[in-house]
């Protein structure tokens, strides 16, 4: 039967010229594989939710986008994390909102489709759910990246500076 | 934020989204990307939907949910109610863009910002990837 998958990796996280021709080799190559990843569930007869699922766990996995490793940080410099899917067959859905431990929140998001009573968990509550349905949790360390802590450590910096010059008494 | 939405050889289809949020975020802030209706939608009758962008313009317009009304309400095919909700969200003053399929396999990307991070794969060998502007 026919099938087919699109994907996207967020908006405004920066204009192609501001980045290099190696970085757009980058992202492109990983759009390229993630799209491989979910053809080739589909190809095999996988259903659409499990290509959904596997095409984020690895962009979730890749630390060029904003979710799971290199998502960006909080005001107080740590991750958290939202996702959310829903089954256009059943009209059934799950999410998982402000979780700081589950490496892969989509699947987090799939177990309360699947496995729960509710639509969405949040904080420390999802984190428990997933813990008890046996997915792999991490410290929030896990998810920072150079990158991401630089671009925060500069916003800081920024901020700070502004507040100086903001100061009129 | 990352998203994926996909048709399958059953004519089933789902969509799904993550994202880390906002850079700096406070007070426990939440964007549209888990809420269903706002950043995520899926019905086998319309089309699946998953967004990106500022997330509270996508909560106040409902934006997945709206794309999927336009079809179901209007009539509209896929392509015409995500021109509708993408017009609606700019006049709302939001940025950002969606990625949503129908039944038959057709997709849409619209956006109305810069740094877009778009592909897809079709069952005829069809395949596109993309970094807009």
């Amino acid at each position: 039967g026919k099938y087919a998958l699109a994907i996207h990796g967020g908006a405004g996280v920066m204009s192609r010229e501001r980045m290099s021709e190696d970085m757009q080799k980058r992202y492109i190559d990983k759009l390229d594989k993630a799209l491989r990843i979910g053809d080739s569930v589909l190809k095999t007869g996988g259903t659409s939710r499990e290509a959904v699922v596997s095409v984020i766990t690895y962009l979730e996995d890749c630390p060029l986008f904003n979710a799971g490793k290199g998502a960006v940080l909080t005001s107080e410099g740590r991750t958290e994390l939202d996702a959310s899917i829903m089954d256009g067959e059943t009209r059934n859905a799950g999410a998982i909102a402000g979780v700081t431990d589950i490496k892969n929140p989509i699947q987090a998001a799939l177990k309360v489709m699947e496995e729960s009573e509710h639509v969405m968990l949040s904080g420390d509550g999802a984190s428990e759910f997933a813990r008890s349905k046996g997915l792999t949790m991490v410290k929030n360390s896990y998810f920072k990246t150079r990158e991401r802590l630089d671009s925060f450590q500069n916003l800081k910096k920024r901020e700070k500076e502004q507040a100086r010059i903001d100061k009129h008494g | 934020t990352v998203g994926c939405v996909a048709l399958d050889s059953d004519g089933n289809i789902c969509a799904g989204t993550s994202t880390g949020g906002m850079m700096n975020k406070k007070f426990g802030r939440i964007g549209d990307s888990p809420i269903i209706g706002a950043g995520t939608w899926a019905d086998n009758q319309t089309c699946a939907v998953s967004c990106t962008g500022h997330g509270e313009y996508f909560i106040r317009l409902t934006v997945a949910r709206d794309i999927a009304a336009h079809m179901e309400y209007k009539n509209q095919i896929l392509r015409d109610a995500g021109n509708a909700v993408l017009e609606k969200l700019t006049l709302a003053g939001g940025t950002g863009g969606f990625i949503a399929i129908d039944k038959s396999g057709n997709i849409i990307m619209p956006f109305n910002t810069s740094g877009m991070f778009r592909g897809y794969v079709k069952s005829d060998g069809e395949k596109e990837i993309a970094i807009f502007r």
